[in-house]
């Protein structure tokens, strides 16, 4: 981890008293191998980096005690200023219907993150919540979120796939009403945020739907390209949060940090496994943590 | 983006060609597609070694270098590297693994429409028994592609759906199987040892199979596609990767890092979500693609 790298480094420099600039950077080069392992865009990195050094030339490192902790200490902080210091929580309604909208990637979780949600605002907020399938494209999309709703029994409105899902969701939206569900939560399909008519479905949903929440999810083992997917999605729908998914796996997540410092997506929930209670509340400490390694 | 190419391109116009910049540049490239530092370094050390830019004048003769010197890193004189283990007069088994959400049942509809269209009598097992809707996918599929399809009940042991399956297979001269497997994570020790029985068995009922074990590694992943790799591996070995989704804007860089330190080649790419969007691994055509 990053504490031992560190140790390492600096054991080719005690003994001299002081550190210098240059003992500085070869401290930050160790920083920046190890947020590029766990993740973190490379452009990201460089900024953080930088600014990480600044505040260890800054502080009194140089004639510090423990520069390696310290070091460690600065990294941890600012990763947690970063991640921010408590989760946002989701908009809800007080009267009325709260809508949201999954979204993401082929493969991020959605359809079961969806099913996670239904169960969790039952629960906590004790809402009578409904399933929307507009996932009209992918084999057994629907059956799958059926699946789900009958396993936590929750109502599921489907049409089957020869519909539009613009439709759908009209159709869905009046049941909603007469069916007295008060939190309605849309499940879209995968697409990627280059595929301009899938982007143009989804801002046709939104416009009509006008949701509470647009919640992006992304795979916890997204790299590099977790940057792009979530500027695409905020700039040409907008985005209100974010759900890291697949967390109970042993990926460091530095696609977190990357969601936040680029776009500033507020990370709302993390999926920490595939059964429909393991969902939980955004932990930014230990995300920031994780990242570190 | 700017592509390697463009800005080769700019510094060689400018003559300004310094090699720092260029293998800097290159650096940049392979770390944001996912790469990794320890094989970019690699890498860049050994184009660096053999690339002498001073003689080049043409940004299109450098990029030629390039590519036939990173090939020459890629294929370490492994000939066969890039073939499919499918022979006549045996039950072919392919077993398709790897993490949640990558695109196994998807790549298995994929592979079945081409070896369907080569003429082979071809099987899809059902071995996900546990996600829901995952045998109505792959049942989907198989109609699509017209092969034939094999399943028991949700929530069945997928070992036992694999044994049934075979002696389905000898029974009805199927030439090949393609056998799905749930999602799982690398540090899941329960399902990984689940897969090792999975793979057990089907080598038990048949010899020397699975004949292909193939990660699916999807484009998007980062660094965890070593940790996947090396997992995956020590529990079934694996024979190749199908690196999915490389039609979005990710690189899947991954997979190189993965070749490089274990030796593992890419024998499948994923372009899309329908039958036709499979393509056999044209190392040249992914460079292309990462640089541009
Ligand atoms: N281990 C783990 N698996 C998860 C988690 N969330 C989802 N999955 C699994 O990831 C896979 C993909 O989940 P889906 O819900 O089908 O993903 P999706 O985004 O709806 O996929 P598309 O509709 O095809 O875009 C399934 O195998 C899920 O069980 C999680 O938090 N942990
Ligand atoms: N754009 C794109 N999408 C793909 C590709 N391959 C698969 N997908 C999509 O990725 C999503 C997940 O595919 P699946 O085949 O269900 O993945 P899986 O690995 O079987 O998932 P689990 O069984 O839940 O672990 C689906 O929406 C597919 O259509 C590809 O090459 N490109
Ligand atoms: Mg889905
Ligand atoms: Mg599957």
């Amino acid at each position: 981890n990053l504490s031992d790298r560190l140790q390492m480094s600096l054991r080719r420099v005690t003994g001299r008293g002081r550190l210098t600039e240059k003992d500085i950077e070869e401290m930050m080069r160790e920083v920046r191998l190890s947020l590029l392992e766990a993740d973190v865009n490379f452009k990201v990195v460089k900024s953080f980096t930088k600014n990480v050094k600044e505040q260890a030339m800054g502080e009194k490192i140089l004639k510090g005690l423990n520069p390696g902790q310290q070091v460690v200490k600065i990294v941890s902080d600012e990763l947690q200023r970063i991640m921010g210091d408590k989760a946002e929580p989701l908009t809800i309604n007080a009267i009325g219907i709260t809508k949201m909208m999954m979204v993401g990637l082929q493969g991020a979780g959605k359809t079961t993150t969806a099913g996670k949600l239904a169960l969790h605002l039952r629960k906590q907020n004790n809402l009578k919540p409904l399933l929307v399938a507009l996932d009209v494209y992918r084999p057994a999309a629907i059956e799958q979120l059926k699946t789900i709703g009958s396993q936590i029994g929750v109502d599921v409105f489907e049409m089957g796939t020869k519909e539009k899902p613009l439709n759908i969701m009209k159709q869905a939206m009046e049941f909603a009403v007469s069916n007295g569900n008060n939190l309605v939560i849309v499940d879209t399909a995968g697409r990627l945020q280059i595929d301009e008519d899938m982007m143009n479905e989804l801002v046709e949903i939104k416009n009509y739907l006008k949701p509470e929440e647009v919640l992006l999810t992304v795979d916890s083992m997204t790299g590099q390209d977790a940057v792009n997917v979530a500027e695409g999605f905020n700039n040409t729908l907008g985005v209100t949060g974010a759900i890291l998914t697949k967390l109970d796996g042993d990926t460091r997540g530095g696609a977190a940090l990357s969601l936040k410092e680029v776009t500033n997506i507020s990370i709302k929930l993390m999926g920490m496994g595939e059964k429909l209670d393991q969902l939980e509340v955004f932990h930014p400490e230990r995300m920031a943590s994780r990242i570190l390694g | 983006r700017d592509s390697i190419f463009g800005n080769v391109k700019e510094l060689l116009e400018t003559k300004s060609l310094d090699s720092d910049d260029l293998f800097d540049e290159l650096e940049e490239i392979f770390i944001m597609a996912d790469v990794g530092v320890n094989t970019t370094v690699k890498f860049v050390d050994q184009l660096r070694k053999n690339i002498k830019t001073k003689k080049i004048t043409s940004s299109d003769l450098l990029m030629e270098l390039i590519i036939e010197e990173m090939y020459t890193m890629y294929v370490k004189d492994d000939i066969a590297v890039n073939e499919i283990n499918i022979e006549d007069n045996r039950i072919n088994v392919l077993l398709f693994v790897g993490v949640n959400g990558v695109g196994k049942t998807t790549t298995i509809g994929k592979v079945a429409n081409e070896l369907i269209q080569q003429g082979k009598k071809v099987m899809l097992v059902a071995g996900d028994t546990f996600r829901a809707g995952a045998i109505e996918q792959l049942r989907i599929w198989s109609e699509r592609v017209n092969s034939e399809f094999y399943c028991n009940e949700e929530g069945s042991d997928p070992s036992s759906v694999m044994f049934d399956a075979i002696k389905y297979a000898k029974e009805h001269d199927i030439d090949v199987l393609l056998c799905d497997t749930a999602g799982r994570l690398q540090n899941k020790k329960n399902l990984m040892n689940e897969l090792d029985k999975i793979n057990r068995v089907i080598n038990r009922e048949i010899e020397g199979a699975p004949h292909e074990t193939l990660l699916v590694v999807d484009a998007t992943t980062g660094q965890n596609g070593l940790s996947q790799a090396k997992i995956f591996n020590e529990v079934t070995t694996i024979t190749g990767i199908v690196l999915t989704k490389l039609d979005g804007t990710a690189k899947g860089g991954i997979v190189l890092a993965i070749r490089e330190e274990m030796g593992i080649p890419i024998k499948y790419v994923g372009l899309g979500e329908k039958l036709e969007d499979l393509e056999r691994f044209d190392f040249e055509e992914y460079l292309f693609g990462m640089f541009g």
